[in-house]
Protein backbone atom coordinates (compact mmCIF):
# COMPACT_ATOMS: atom_id res chain seq x y z
CA UNK A 1 0.00 0.00 0.00
CA UNK A 2 1.87 3.18 -1.13
CA UNK A 3 0.24 6.84 0.69
CA UNK A 4 0.67 9.61 -1.47
CA UNK A 5 -0.73 12.95 0.37
CA UNK A 6 -2.15 15.10 -2.09
CA UNK A 7 -2.58 19.33 -1.87
CA UNK A 8 -6.31 20.57 -2.42
CA UNK A 9 -7.83 20.83 -5.48
CA UNK A 10 -9.25 24.14 -4.80
CA UNK A 11 -7.90 26.58 -7.49
CA UNK A 12 -6.64 24.29 -10.46
CA UNK A 13 -7.90 26.09 -13.52
CA UNK A 14 -6.04 25.11 -16.41
CA UNK A 15 -7.36 21.91 -18.30
CA UNK A 16 -5.79 20.05 -20.74
CA UNK A 17 -7.34 17.12 -23.00
CA UNK A 18 -5.01 13.26 -23.00
CA UNK A 19 -5.72 10.48 -23.80
CA UNK A 20 -4.82 6.58 -22.36
CA UNK A 21 -5.40 3.12 -23.23
CA UNK A 22 -5.86 1.65 -26.99
CA UNK A 23 -8.57 2.82 -28.74
CA UNK A 24 -7.83 6.21 -26.59
CA UNK A 25 -10.24 7.37 -23.79
CA UNK A 26 -10.23 10.70 -23.15
CA UNK A 27 -9.78 12.82 -19.97
CA UNK A 28 -9.20 16.85 -18.87
CA UNK A 29 -6.09 16.90 -16.77
CA UNK A 30 -4.33 19.52 -15.13
CA UNK A 31 -0.77 19.17 -15.93
CA UNK A 32 0.91 20.30 -12.74
CA UNK A 33 4.14 21.28 -12.01
CA UNK A 34 3.05 20.71 -8.17
CA UNK A 35 2.86 16.96 -8.20
CA UNK A 36 5.16 14.11 -10.18
CA UNK A 37 1.72 11.57 -10.44
CA UNK A 38 -0.81 10.80 -13.21
CA UNK A 39 -3.88 9.93 -12.28
CA UNK A 40 -7.82 9.85 -13.41
CA UNK A 41 -10.96 8.10 -12.11
CA UNK A 42 -11.77 4.16 -13.01
CA UNK A 43 -15.19 2.61 -14.35
CA UNK A 44 -14.82 0.83 -10.98
CA UNK A 45 -14.98 3.81 -8.64
CA UNK A 46 -18.20 3.91 -6.62
CA UNK A 47 -18.01 7.43 -5.27
CA UNK A 48 -20.16 10.44 -6.15
CA UNK A 49 -17.03 12.36 -7.14
CA UNK A 50 -16.16 9.84 -10.26
CA UNK A 51 -20.45 10.04 -11.35
CA UNK A 52 -19.79 13.56 -12.73
CA UNK A 53 -16.09 12.35 -14.23
CA UNK A 54 -15.08 10.90 -17.28
CA UNK A 55 -13.61 7.33 -16.08
CA UNK A 56 -11.03 4.81 -17.64
CA UNK A 57 -12.24 1.46 -18.79
CA UNK A 58 -9.27 -0.71 -18.45
CA UNK A 59 -10.94 -3.61 -20.05
CA UNK A 60 -11.74 -1.63 -22.69
CA UNK A 61 -8.02 -1.00 -23.46
CA UNK A 62 -5.52 -3.59 -25.06
CA UNK A 63 -2.92 -2.32 -24.14
CA UNK A 64 -3.70 -1.63 -20.28
CA UNK A 65 -2.05 -3.95 -17.44
CA UNK A 66 -3.26 -3.66 -13.90
CA UNK A 67 -0.89 -3.88 -11.36
CA UNK A 68 -2.05 -5.66 -7.99
CA UNK A 69 -0.24 -2.06 -5.83
CA UNK A 70 -2.95 -0.20 -4.01
CA UNK A 71 -2.35 3.62 -3.84
CA UNK A 72 -3.92 6.05 -1.78
CA UNK A 73 -3.77 9.51 -2.28
CA UNK A 74 -4.94 11.92 0.55
CA UNK A 75 -6.47 15.23 0.20
CA UNK A 76 -7.57 17.58 2.83
CA UNK A 77 -9.78 15.62 4.52
CA UNK A 78 -10.98 13.52 2.23
CA UNK A 79 -8.68 10.35 0.41
CA UNK A 80 -8.75 8.85 -3.18
CA UNK A 81 -8.02 5.19 -3.20
CA UNK A 82 -7.11 2.69 -6.35
CA UNK A 83 -4.65 0.95 -7.91
CA UNK A 84 -1.25 1.50 -10.08
CA UNK A 85 -1.99 0.81 -14.26
CA UNK A 86 -0.38 0.63 -17.12
CA UNK A 87 -1.24 1.71 -20.39
CA UNK A 88 -0.17 4.56 -23.22
CA UNK A 89 -0.49 7.72 -22.74
CA UNK A 90 -1.39 9.89 -25.96
CA UNK A 91 -1.20 14.20 -25.69
CA UNK A 92 -0.18 16.42 -28.23
CA UNK A 93 1.18 14.01 -30.75
CA UNK A 94 2.55 12.01 -28.13
CA UNK A 95 2.63 8.56 -27.43
CA UNK A 96 4.19 7.41 -24.01
CA UNK A 97 3.80 3.90 -23.90
CA UNK A 98 3.60 1.74 -20.59
CA UNK A 99 3.23 5.00 -18.81
CA UNK A 100 2.40 4.05 -14.73
CA UNK A 101 -0.88 5.88 -13.79
CA UNK A 102 -2.93 5.99 -10.79
CA UNK A 103 -6.73 4.88 -11.21
CA UNK A 104 -9.05 5.80 -8.50
CA UNK A 105 -11.73 3.23 -6.99
CA UNK A 106 -13.05 5.59 -4.21
CA UNK A 107 -13.06 9.17 -3.81
CA UNK A 108 -14.39 10.17 -0.75
CA UNK A 109 -15.18 14.05 0.16
CA UNK A 110 -18.33 15.47 -1.63
CA UNK A 111 -16.00 18.33 -2.73
CA UNK A 112 -14.10 16.65 -5.71
CA UNK A 113 -17.78 16.82 -7.05
CA UNK A 114 -17.12 20.69 -7.90
CA UNK A 115 -13.98 19.97 -9.85
CA UNK A 116 -13.91 20.78 -13.37
CA UNK A 117 -10.90 18.13 -14.32
CA UNK A 118 -11.12 14.27 -14.24
CA UNK A 119 -7.40 13.85 -12.76
CA UNK A 120 -4.02 15.29 -12.63
CA UNK A 121 -0.68 14.84 -14.88
CA UNK A 122 2.40 15.92 -12.49
CA UNK A 123 5.52 17.45 -14.13
CA UNK A 124 7.83 18.17 -10.74
CA UNK A 125 10.45 15.37 -10.46
CA UNK A 126 10.80 12.09 -10.00
CA UNK A 127 11.37 12.42 -6.15
CA UNK A 128 8.45 13.42 -5.76
CA UNK A 129 6.48 10.69 -7.69
CA UNK A 130 5.08 6.85 -6.49
CA UNK A 131 7.97 4.39 -5.28
CA UNK A 132 9.14 2.60 -8.84
CA UNK A 133 7.25 4.82 -11.12
CA UNK A 134 8.61 6.82 -14.04
CA UNK A 135 6.41 10.53 -14.48
CA UNK A 136 5.33 11.33 -17.45
CA UNK A 137 7.69 13.87 -18.52
CA UNK A 138 10.66 11.58 -18.07
CA UNK A 139 9.35 8.94 -19.99
CA UNK A 140 8.65 11.75 -23.12
CA UNK A 141 12.68 12.05 -22.85
CA UNK A 142 13.86 7.95 -22.19
CA UNK A 143 11.44 7.05 -25.12
CA UNK A 144 12.98 9.83 -27.38
CA UNK A 145 9.96 11.73 -27.92
CA UNK A 146 11.28 15.12 -27.28
CA UNK A 147 14.12 16.61 -28.14
CA UNK A 148 15.29 18.60 -25.42
CA UNK A 149 14.69 17.76 -22.05
CA UNK A 150 12.18 21.10 -21.19
CA UNK A 151 8.50 21.72 -21.05
CA UNK A 152 7.14 25.83 -20.64
CA UNK A 153 3.80 27.06 -19.79
CA UNK A 154 1.88 30.30 -21.29
CA UNK A 155 -1.18 31.01 -20.02
CA UNK A 156 -3.52 33.45 -20.76
CA UNK A 157 -6.24 35.01 -18.83
CA UNK A 158 -9.13 34.13 -21.06
CA UNK A 159 -10.89 31.41 -21.15
CA UNK A 160 -10.66 29.82 -24.18
CA UNK A 161 -7.47 30.97 -26.02
CA UNK A 162 -4.15 30.79 -26.39
CA UNK A 163 -3.13 28.90 -23.36
CA UNK A 164 -0.84 26.57 -23.79
CA UNK A 165 2.17 24.24 -22.44
CA UNK A 166 4.98 23.09 -24.93
CA UNK A 167 6.72 19.93 -24.75
CA UNK A 168 10.51 19.50 -26.11
CA UNK A 169 11.19 22.90 -26.99
CA UNK A 170 10.48 26.90 -26.74
CA UNK A 171 8.16 28.68 -28.71
CA UNK A 172 10.24 32.21 -28.34
CA UNK A 173 6.76 34.13 -29.44
CA UNK A 174 5.03 33.52 -26.44
CA UNK A 175 7.26 36.42 -24.14
CA UNK A 176 8.95 39.55 -24.48
CA UNK A 177 12.81 40.11 -24.71
CA UNK A 178 15.04 37.11 -23.42
CA UNK A 179 14.71 34.52 -20.60
CA UNK A 180 16.50 34.89 -17.01
CA UNK A 181 17.13 31.82 -15.46
CA UNK A 182 17.66 30.55 -11.87
CA UNK A 183 18.89 27.06 -10.60
CA UNK A 184 16.24 24.94 -9.23
CA UNK A 185 17.26 25.08 -5.28
CA UNK A 186 15.96 21.66 -4.70
CA UNK A 187 15.27 18.52 -7.39
CA UNK A 188 11.56 17.87 -5.75
CA UNK A 189 9.48 20.48 -6.89
CA UNK A 190 10.15 23.75 -9.33
CA UNK A 191 11.70 25.35 -6.44
CA UNK A 192 14.22 28.10 -6.25
CA UNK A 193 15.80 30.83 -3.97
CA UNK A 194 13.92 33.92 -4.02
CA UNK A 195 15.78 37.13 -2.71
CA UNK A 196 12.58 39.36 -1.15
CA UNK A 197 9.23 40.58 -1.77
CA UNK A 198 8.44 44.20 -1.49
CA UNK A 199 6.37 47.48 -2.74
CA UNK A 200 7.24 50.92 -3.14
CA UNK A 201 11.00 50.07 -2.96
CA UNK A 202 10.37 48.33 0.81
CA UNK A 203 10.62 44.74 1.30
CA UNK A 204 7.57 43.17 3.16
CA UNK A 205 7.93 39.76 3.07
CA UNK A 206 10.84 37.31 2.24
CA UNK A 207 13.97 39.34 3.88
CA UNK A 208 16.82 38.36 3.33
CA UNK A 209 15.61 35.47 1.26
CA UNK A 210 12.70 32.16 1.43
CA UNK A 211 12.23 29.67 -1.32
CA UNK A 212 10.22 29.68 -4.00
CA UNK A 213 7.89 27.09 -5.75
CA UNK A 214 6.71 27.57 -9.33
CA UNK A 215 3.36 26.09 -9.55
CA UNK A 216 1.07 25.79 -12.34
CA UNK A 217 -1.68 23.59 -10.04
CA UNK A 218 -2.00 26.44 -7.38
CA UNK A 219 -3.54 29.66 -8.57
CA UNK A 220 -3.01 31.87 -6.14
CA UNK A 221 0.08 33.82 -4.51
CA UNK A 222 0.73 31.86 -1.14
CA UNK A 223 3.11 32.28 1.79
CA UNK A 224 3.50 31.96 5.50
CA UNK A 225 0.04 33.05 7.61
CA UNK A 226 1.71 35.76 9.12
CA UNK A 227 3.70 37.24 6.25
CA UNK A 228 0.66 36.99 4.14
CA UNK A 229 -1.83 38.82 6.85
CA UNK A 230 0.81 41.54 7.01
CA UNK A 231 0.19 41.96 2.86
CA UNK A 232 -3.33 41.71 3.21
CA UNK A 233 -3.38 44.54 5.52
CA UNK A 234 -0.98 46.69 3.67
CA UNK A 235 -3.13 46.22 0.56
CA UNK A 236 -6.61 47.16 2.79
CA UNK A 237 -8.21 43.62 2.05
CA UNK A 238 -9.92 42.29 4.68
CA UNK A 239 -11.34 38.54 6.03
CA UNK A 240 -14.80 37.92 4.99
CA UNK A 241 -17.64 35.41 6.52
CA UNK A 242 -16.05 32.57 4.11
CA UNK A 243 -12.67 33.21 4.85
CA UNK A 244 -11.52 34.74 2.20
CA UNK A 245 -9.95 38.50 1.87
CA UNK A 246 -12.44 40.74 0.37
CA UNK A 247 -10.75 44.30 -1.39
CA UNK A 248 -12.54 47.00 -3.08
CA UNK A 249 -12.24 46.82 -6.90
CA UNK A 250 -11.08 50.40 -6.92
CA UNK A 251 -7.92 49.56 -5.54
CA UNK A 252 -6.52 48.03 -8.72
CA UNK A 253 -6.43 51.36 -10.16
CA UNK A 254 -4.37 52.67 -6.94
CA UNK A 255 -2.49 50.19 -5.30
CA UNK A 256 1.54 49.80 -6.39
CA UNK A 257 3.25 46.47 -7.58
CA UNK A 258 4.69 44.11 -5.37
CA UNK A 259 7.64 43.03 -6.91
CA UNK A 260 9.03 39.60 -6.63
CA UNK A 261 12.70 39.41 -6.59
CA UNK A 262 14.21 35.96 -8.02
CA UNK A 263 18.25 35.96 -9.02
CA UNK A 264 18.51 39.24 -9.05
CA UNK A 265 16.09 39.84 -11.31
CA UNK A 266 12.35 41.72 -10.44
CA UNK A 267 9.60 40.37 -11.41
CA UNK A 268 6.58 42.91 -10.69
CA UNK A 269 3.07 42.06 -10.29
CA UNK A 270 0.71 44.68 -10.67
CA UNK A 271 -2.62 45.15 -8.61
CA UNK A 272 -4.92 44.03 -11.56
CA UNK A 273 -3.20 40.43 -11.29
CA UNK A 274 -2.78 40.62 -7.34
CA UNK A 275 -6.80 41.54 -7.04
CA UNK A 276 -9.24 39.28 -8.36
CA UNK A 277 -12.74 40.47 -9.56
CA UNK A 278 -15.61 37.75 -8.40
CA UNK A 279 -18.70 37.50 -9.08
CA UNK A 280 -21.45 40.66 -8.30
CA UNK A 281 -18.34 43.03 -8.74
CA UNK A 282 -16.48 41.92 -5.19
CA UNK A 283 -12.95 41.72 -5.34
CA UNK A 284 -10.71 39.27 -3.51
CA UNK A 285 -6.85 39.10 -2.81
CA UNK A 286 -4.70 36.83 -4.81
CA UNK A 287 -3.04 35.95 -1.57
CA UNK A 288 -3.81 32.76 0.52
CA UNK A 289 -1.73 31.54 3.51
CA UNK A 290 0.18 28.08 3.78
CA UNK A 291 -1.39 26.21 6.37
CA UNK A 292 -0.48 22.73 7.87
CA UNK A 293 1.85 22.07 5.39
CA UNK A 294 5.53 20.10 5.21
CA UNK A 295 7.00 23.57 3.76
CA UNK A 296 9.38 25.50 5.61
CA UNK A 297 7.69 28.79 7.53
CA UNK A 298 9.62 31.18 4.56
CA UNK A 299 8.17 29.18 1.48
CA UNK A 300 5.85 30.79 -0.81
CA UNK A 301 4.28 29.19 -3.82
CA UNK A 302 3.42 31.53 -7.02
CA UNK A 303 1.24 30.15 -9.10
CA UNK A 304 -1.30 31.39 -11.82
CA UNK A 305 -1.03 34.54 -10.96
CA UNK A 306 2.31 34.60 -11.09
CA UNK A 307 2.57 32.56 -14.44
CA UNK A 308 0.24 34.75 -16.55
CA UNK A 309 2.23 37.29 -16.23
CA UNK A 310 5.58 35.70 -17.00
CA UNK A 311 6.07 32.67 -19.59
CA UNK A 312 8.39 30.04 -17.37
CA UNK A 313 10.22 27.25 -19.11
CA UNK A 314 10.93 23.97 -16.89
CA UNK A 315 14.66 23.30 -17.62
CA UNK A 316 15.18 19.58 -16.35
CA UNK A 317 18.70 19.15 -18.79
CA UNK A 318 20.16 21.94 -16.21
CA UNK A 319 17.56 22.25 -13.60
CA UNK A 320 16.64 25.50 -14.23
CA UNK A 321 13.69 27.97 -14.31
CA UNK A 322 13.50 30.47 -17.20
CA UNK A 323 11.10 32.96 -17.10
CA UNK A 324 10.13 36.21 -19.52
CA UNK A 325 7.18 38.85 -19.67
CA UNK A 326 4.69 37.11 -21.53
CA UNK B 1 12.57 19.76 -33.34
CA UNK B 2 10.79 16.96 -31.68
CA UNK B 3 8.38 19.29 -30.00
CA UNK B 4 4.77 19.34 -29.06
CA UNK B 5 1.95 21.95 -28.29
CA UNK B 6 -0.92 21.01 -25.83
CA UNK B 7 -3.99 23.70 -25.92
CA UNK B 8 -4.92 24.46 -21.79
CA UNK B 9 -8.51 26.07 -21.36
CA UNK B 10 -9.06 27.91 -18.35
CA UNK B 11 -12.53 26.99 -16.42
CA UNK B 12 -14.17 27.35 -13.63
CA UNK B 13 -12.01 26.31 -10.55
CA UNK B 14 -13.55 24.73 -7.55
CA UNK B 15 -13.06 27.77 -5.70
CA UNK B 16 -15.55 29.83 -7.98
CA UNK B 17 -18.25 26.96 -8.13
CA UNK B 18 -18.13 26.70 -3.81
CA UNK B 19 -18.36 30.10 -4.01
CA UNK B 20 -21.39 30.38 -6.12
CA UNK B 21 -22.64 27.08 -4.39
CA UNK B 22 -22.04 29.08 -0.48
CA UNK B 23 -20.26 26.24 0.44
CA UNK B 24 -16.40 27.55 0.50
CA UNK B 25 -16.67 28.26 4.37
CA UNK B 26 -17.01 24.83 4.70
CA UNK B 27 -14.23 23.59 2.46
CA UNK B 28 -11.89 26.40 3.54
CA UNK B 29 -12.27 24.81 7.13
CA UNK B 30 -12.07 21.22 6.39
CA UNK B 31 -9.25 21.73 3.53
CA UNK B 32 -5.75 23.84 4.80
CA UNK B 33 -3.90 24.42 1.88
CA UNK B 34 -1.38 22.58 1.37
CA UNK B 35 1.34 21.08 -1.74
CA UNK B 36 1.50 17.95 -2.88
CA UNK B 37 3.66 15.61 -0.67
CA UNK B 38 5.07 12.15 -0.13
CA UNK B 39 5.41 10.23 2.43
CA UNK B 40 7.09 6.61 3.18
CA UNK B 41 6.50 3.83 1.21
CA UNK B 42 7.54 0.70 1.73
CA UNK B 43 6.00 -2.04 -0.31
CA UNK B 44 7.82 -3.44 -2.62
CA UNK B 45 7.84 -1.11 -6.39
CA UNK B 46 8.45 -4.32 -8.53
CA UNK B 47 4.97 -6.24 -6.83
CA UNK B 48 3.65 -5.55 -10.93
Amino acid sequence: THFVPMRNYLDLAYVGIISIGTPPQEFKVIFDTGSSDLWVPSIYCSSPACATHNVFNPVRSSTCRISDRSIHLQYGSGMMSGFLAYDTVRFGGLVDVAQAFGLSLQEPGRFMEYAVFDGILGLAYPSLSLRGTIPVFDNLWKQGLISQEVFAFYLNKKEEEGSVVMFGGVDHSYYNGDLNWAPVSKQLYWQLSMDSISMNGEVIACNGGCQAIIDTGTSLLIGPPDVVLDIQKIIGANQSHSGEYLIDCDASNTLSDIVFTINGIDYPVPASAYIQEGPDSTCFSSFDSLRGSLLTADSWILGDVFLRLYFTVFDRANNRIGMAPA
Amino acid sequence: TLASRIPLTRVKSMRENLREKDKLKDYLESHPYNLAYKSDDSADPDSA
